[in-house]
């Protein structure tokens, strides 16, 4: 017999759950569900065992499908681009208070390194205490040059300095790092609309706490509105989280995630993999 | 947020013409709602509006109150008996140096909170020193010694120290023979998983023995909030929970569930990055607000 609303309904609740208790934000597990509803309307299926069975499969893909970008963010090809074009890669890494944006910038940094090319970073954080030495220290590591103003200083012009730095020295990246910051807080906003005006990056890259919960939608679904990313970090991987922060980014954004953190030490970081996260959120 | 929800849904319920079964289950699908959507854990909220739902259907109501009335007692009630009826204050012991062990995952907000807390104490008269004992994170003694220089407290730690338990026993060591009544130690972030720090956590704790260890949690933590709370509290006995980041959008249900898991009562929370941003938590106030 055919699937009616009510039976899905029934069915759904304790698949909602489950996506739930894998940290998928609430708004973003009524929005896969009405996805998944719509595609069983009016299908044709047996026993209520296959039913569900049937939802499970669709909740599946629809998942699979949200993690999959429509237009990926091949960071390589972008690379070359702009290496034949003799021009820096600009890449600006924002969000909100501790998700791991300085460390992600030094992961990224070693890898740029090991794939044979040149990265300069700029510390636009000029706020928070102890910024400019914890990035120093990392760049010492890398053996990479780091632009830094004092603290108090225009961040904006930091990202400015290092990217003058890039064009005239030849260097093919520059990592911008930029102070955390609620999204909430329309002064560090317009802040970060000002660093973003005057850096004109290439990327925009959210940094998202893997262990964030519905905040992960609010977060992400801001700095999308009022910055505007093109593709998305989810650090903290390893620490057992279950991926439904991804799901959260994914649906609220639209835009790919393109790595996953799974640690602390620079070679810490893996390419975003759309099946891993499907099986580990689906119910 | 999780206070203006869960009131509009009582509030709800308190205009409905009668008090009956739909009306209780409406107000249960409402606080649902509000509460995953604050972060609280899936069975911990299945569990309270479960028992909200039971309590309001049949528990007798005694004479003089209405039966709305009686469900939003009942709703205060549970959620009280998760966080507490009254303001906690820190486990301190007048006339000898009282250590706090401070720990958390990773970015939780443990460095910046730990001088904020000593700015409070500092107001309340007391001797504080903090010490620098994550020897881990780059440049994480410049942040601490930056923060405390600001609030004028004394901090003690070496950038080039490398054992976090050495760093840990020398800082408290230095401060007691100073007669410091608080000693607030910083640690790296770790989570449960990572099985040696973990057990670098109990190392610190055996070494300097605190007389009570913090449990930082960031407010924006989801459903792995219980999970993490109770793994901290198996290795190292959590004493109390500092919320962080509650001045952003997110609702703090991942530090009810921290509590639940725990025990631990939530003694402060942090409402912003400056030094004065940590307030002392008051657990009636914040369910009476949740309630209006
Ligand atoms: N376990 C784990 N820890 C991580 C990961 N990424 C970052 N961290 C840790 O998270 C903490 C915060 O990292 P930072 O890089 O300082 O974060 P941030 O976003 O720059 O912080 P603010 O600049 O203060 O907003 C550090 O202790 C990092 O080592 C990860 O993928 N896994
Ligand atoms: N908005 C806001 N930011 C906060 C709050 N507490 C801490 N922060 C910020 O959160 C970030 C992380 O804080 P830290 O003190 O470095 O966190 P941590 O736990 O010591 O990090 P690790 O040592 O790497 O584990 C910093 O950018 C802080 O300024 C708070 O209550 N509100
Ligand atoms: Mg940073
Ligand atoms: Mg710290």
């Amino acid at each position: 017999k055919e699937i009616s609303e009510k039976n899905l309904d029934e069915a759904f609740s304790d698949l909602q759950m489950a996506l739930l208790a894998n940290d998928v934000a609430y708004e973003a597990a009524e929005r896969i569900n009405h996805r998944v509803k719509e595609t069983l309307e009016g299908v044709q299926i047996g026993r209520l065992q296959s039913k569900k069975d049937a939802i499970r499969e669709a909740l599946y893909d629809a998942i699979l499908d949200a993690l999959t970008p429509d237009s990926p963010v091949n960071l390589f090809e972008l690379l070359e681009q702009r290496k034949k074009a003799n021009e820096p890669l600009i890449i600006m890494f924002l969000g909100v208070n501790g998700t791991g944006k300085t460390t992600t910038i030094a992961k990224i940094t070693h890898m740029l390194q090991k794939r044979g090319y040149t990265v300069v970073l700029a510390c636009a954080d000029t706020f928070r205490a102890g910024s400019a030495e914890q990035i120093q220290i990392h760049a010492d590591r890398l053996k990479v040059r780091v632009l830094s103003r004092p603290y108090g200083s225009d961040p904006a012009s930091v990202a400015f300095d290092a990217i003058n730095h890039a064009r005239a020295r030849g260097v093919n990246v520059v990592l911008i790092d930029t102070a955390g910051r609620m999204q909430t807080d329309k002064n560090l906003m317009a802040e970060l609309q000002k660093i973003h005006r005057v850096a004109e990056p290439d990327l925009v890259v959210f940094v998202g706490d893997a262990l964030a919960g519905n905040d992960a939608i609010e977060q992400a679904k801001t700095f999308n509105e009022k910055i505007g990313i093109d593709a998305a970090v989810l650090t903290k991987v390893d620490a057992d989280a279950k991926g439904g922060a991804a799901l959260s980014i994914a649906i609220a954004t639209g835009k790919p995630i393109i790595f996953v953190g799974v640690g602390q030490k620079y070679s810490d970081i893996e390419s975003f993999n759309p099946e891993w996260f499907t099986e580990k959120i689906a119910p | 947020k999780l206070g203006s929800a869960l009131h509009q849904a009582v509030q709800k319920l308190l205009r409905s013409a009668v008090v009956d079964e739909k009306a209780v289950k409406e107000l249960v699908k409402d606080l649902q709602r509000a509460l995953l959507q604050a972060d609280v854990n899936v069975h911990l909220v299945m569990d309270l509006t479960k028992r909200i739902e039971e309590r309001s259907l049949k528990e007798a109501v005694a004479p003089g109150i209405s039966r709305r009335e009686y469900v939003v007692k009942v709703v205060y009630e549970e959620l009280t008996s998760i966080l507490g009826q009254k303001v906690v204050p820190l486990k301190f012991t007048p006339g000898k140096s009282n250590i706090y062990l401070v720990v958390g995952i990773q970015g939780s907000g443990k460095t910046t909170n730990i001088v904020k807390l000593g700015r409070l104490l500092k107001k309340e008269g007391h001797s504080i020193g903090v010490v620098a004992a994550d020897t881990f994170r780059p440049g994480a003694y410049d942040q601490l010694k930056q923060l405390a220089d600001r609030a004028e407290i004394p901090c003690f730690g070496d950038s080039k120290e490398k054992d976090s338990i050495k760093a840990a026993k020398k800082g408290v060591k230095h401060y007691q023979s100073q007669k410091t009544e608080v000693i607030l130690v910083d640690t790296a972030g770790r989570h449960k998983d990572e099985k040696g720090l973990i057990r670098e956590m109990q190392q610190i704790a055996k070494a300097i023995k605190p007389d009570e260890i913090i449990l930082v949690v960031d407010g924006t933590l989801g459903q792995q909030a219980s999970t993490q709370a109770e793994a901290f509290n198996a290795a190292t006995p959590i004493g109390s929970i500092i919320v962080t980041k509650l001045d952003g959008s997110a609702r703090g249900g991942g530090a009810l569930s921290a509590v639940a898991a725990t025990g631990a009562p939530i003694k402060y929370i942090g409402t912003g990055e400056k030094t004065k941003d940590l307030e002392k938590f008051q657990p009636t106030k914040f369910v009476g607000q949740l309630l209006g």
